[in-house]
């Protein structure tokens, strides 16, 4: 959970945004 | 016979398909998956020239669902993905509320939650 | 049996509500509900799936309970994560 928390934070601050929502989330889910 | 390539097959090999210094793109590479949540002391290689970094991503808008078959079905770990995929899809324009927490809130004991 | 499954999603929903919230705090970014929502069935997806491996490791060990070595073998793919199952394992067995 916490791994997956932590990517969307990643992709979140790459597209400077202050909310991971489900748009960031998806881009991670691959990896992990 | 011995598991190895033949002359034969060695030559077939080396004119179609092996990549080399020749060739526009010389290797492929995945990118590196790393844990940010353990903390790991990580270098980002970058990847060298002629070397093709393969993305995981590019063709996420065919992930959404299954794509035929033959002989062996998808692993549950696809059809899981496929699945989440999914979700995300049907959640996308929610607004205020998530339905997905509505539905299960009536099921929510706090007794259960360490 | 599924009120007892929506019972423990429930369950899981909550806690990775408050798992995120702490990523959250600490990297002063939001989650969105949804978000929390997709993070919460993987998990509880993947649970699933950890639970039938770990099921068949014990049975190729000719076992009926299944043991911390069944876990950590669930972690081999990755020497970062093993390690760190490992040491887990170690702090709560002393």
């Amino acid at each position: 959970v916490v791994e997956a928390a932590a990517r969307g934070v990643c992709q979140a601050q790459a597209e400077d945004l202050d909310i991971v929502d489900v748009d960031q989330l998806e881009k991670v889910l691959p990896q992990l | 016979k011995d598991g190895l390539l033949s002359e034969e097959e060695f030559n077939l090999w080396d004119r179609l398909y092996r990549l080399g210094d020749s060739d526009t793109v010389k290797g492929v590479a995945l990118p590196e998956s790393h844990f940010p949540s353990l903390q790991e002391d990580i270098v980002t290689k970058e990847p060298a020239t002629g070397i093709r970094q393969l993305s995981l991503s590019e063709w996420s808008v065919w992930q959404d669902h299954p794509l035929p078959t033959h002989q062996v079905d998808h692993s549950d770990r696809c059809q899981h993905f496929i699945s989440i995929i999914q979700m995300i899809e049907g959640m996308r324009h929610e607004e205020d509320e998530c339905s997905y927490e509505l539905k299960l809130k009536p099921f929510l004991h706090m007794e259960d939650v360490s | 049996q599924f009120s007892h499954r929506q019972r423990l999603k429930a369950a899981v929903h909550y806690t990775v509500g408050c798992l995120c919230m702490e990523v959250a705090l600490e990297k002063q970014v939001q989650f969105s509900k949804q978000t929390i929502a997709a993070i919460s069935e993987v998990t509880f997806r993947q649970c699933e799936n950890f639970a039938k491996d770990l099921e068949m490791f014990a049975r190729h060990a000719k076992r009926s309970t299944i043991t911390t070595e069944d876990v950590k073998l669930l972690a081999r793919r990755s020497n970062s994560l093993l390690k760190y199952i490992t040491e887990k394992n170690e702090e709560i067995a002393q």
